[in-house]
């Protein structure tokens, strides 16, 4: 479960913007 | 120049371009207990990055999977309730099947997105958080 939560999060994130 | 919480009023798409924008309108969806439709939303924009991308088919069919089951599958979960039934049935379709494609989220996205928009986005500009921010 725990692995599912942070490929989730990991692609949450890789849809972000980065910081200007 | 513009500040950028004047920007954030222009259109969801202005507030979702800004790192600091996308922290306050998810400060205040939580407090209206639908901050997942904003995680749903970059779900879906990064999974179409990763399939789009070459390789890593099984972290691929993984993260389609892991969408589905946390947003979609669960008919009481604040996205799943704003998803139209069809759209749910064919994002079903295509996990059980194997069929991965990038656009297979791409529907429910904009479902939820309108839903921001014509709701969430313009509660939020009203809020105590952003006027008190701005």
């Amino acid at each position: 479960i725990d692995s599912e939560d942070d490929l989730l999060q990991e692609c949450i994130s890789s849809a972000m913007p980065k910081k200007k | 120049p513009t500040p950028p919480y004047l920007k954030w009023a222009e259109s969801l798409h202005s507030l979702l371009d800004d790192q600091d924008g996308i922290l306050l309108f998810r400060t205040f969806l939580k407090q209206e207990e639908c901050a997942d439709m904003l995680d749903f939303w970059f779900a879906c924009s990064g999974f179409r990055k990763l399939e789009a991308s070459e390789g890593n088919e099984e972290k691929k069919v993984k993260l389609a999977k892991a969408i589905y089951k946390k947003y979609i599958l669960d008919n009481n979960g604040i996205v799943s309730r704003q998803i139209k039934p069809a759209t749910k049935s064919f994002i079903k379709d295509c996990v059980m099947k194997l069929h991965i494609d990038p656009a297979m989220f791409d529907q429910a996205q904009t479902e939820i997105q309108t839903m921001m928009e014509e709701n969430t986005y313009p509660l939020f500009l009203k809020s105590d958080i952003y006027l008190e921010y701005t």
